[in-house]
């Protein structure tokens, strides 16, 4: 494997989203890409990234390997990357270490690392193609604001989505809160729309604590969609550059 | 009360 990236942020910032809820996975790596699937420990969340092969320049991949990360010890070598660094990620075919190596721009800094792999003997599952009922894309950060202002009131949400807008309402002790977004285009910036496709109306409920845990990732994309349909998780989606993703799926809390 | 669902028993696996 020899994958190269023009800067080191991107990279950074996927695992800095992800390693709060997931600590052991395996990077699996191939000529399509480096992907990567890991629940966490509850089984509750899922997360989902993909980095394809185009978000690389160059990427190279002859075999398939997988690569057992521990993300705590990642980010630690990570740190020593700044944003604008040119990130490379090496490995032997039977590795027992991947060596990241990370140049400043102007080329007078080159730090290597080489971080310990381990055997992970992880479960794959496979997430079906799924028809959503409703997809709803809005800035990321108000999805953020809105997780985090509701998490005070309560420790759940409920989602609903109708044609005229999506709603997060939370019930608690000290109170109700609620929050619609309604549809709209912005002409001067398309990072600032809301926008609802429905085919049949849904309302679930979810853990504000994972979808809180989740807006790590915020920093990573301008807009997050959510995709929902009735009795099953929900997915919320941070698309990055070169088809690349970041998803989270977790599953809804059952009805009373 | 509400219980929380799992991803397992949405997403089978491989």
């Amino acid at each position: 494997l020899e994958a190269r990236l023009e800067a080191a942020d991107l990279f950074k910032k996927v695992v800095e989203a992800i390693k709060d809820l997931v600590q052991h996975c395996n990077f699996d790596c191939n000529d399509s890409g480096i992907a990567l699937q890991a629940m966490d420990n509850s089984h509750v969340a899922l997360v989902s990234m993909m980095l394809t092969a185009d978000t690389f320049t160059p990427f190279r991949c002859d075999r398939n390997i997988p690569l057992g990360i521990d993300l705590t010890s990642l980010t630690k070598v990570l740190r020593a990357a700044q944003s604008s660094d040119i990130l490379t990620i090496k490995s032997e075919d039977a590795p027992d270490v991947v060596n990241l190596v990370f140049e400043g721009k102007d080329q007078d800094r080159i730090s290597e690392y080489d971080l310990k792999l381990m055997d992970i003997d992880q479960e794959h599952l496979g997430i079906p193609d799924t028809e959503y009922a409703a997809t709803a894309s809005m800035p990321a950060a108000d999805f953020k604001r809105i997780c985090s202002d509701l998490l005070l009131i309560s420790e759940a949400v409920s989602i609903e989505c109708t044609k005229e807008g999506i709603t997060f309402k939370a019930e608690g002790d000290i109170g109700n809160g609620s929050v619609t977004l309604r549809q709209h285009s912005d002409l001067e910036n398309s990072d600032k729309n809301v926008d609802i496709s429905l085919t049949e109306p849904v309302a679930l409920s979810f853990s504000l604590k994972y979808l809180t845990g989740f807006c790590k990732a915020t920093g990573l994309s301008n807009q997050v969609r959510l995709c929902l349909s009735n009795d099953v998780p929900l997915m919320v989606e941070y698309a990055l550059a070169n088809n690349s993703y970041l998803r989270f799926y977790l599953a809804p809390k059952i009805g009373d | 009360g509400a219980g929380q669902g799992s991803i397992t028993s949405f997403f089978a696996k491989k």
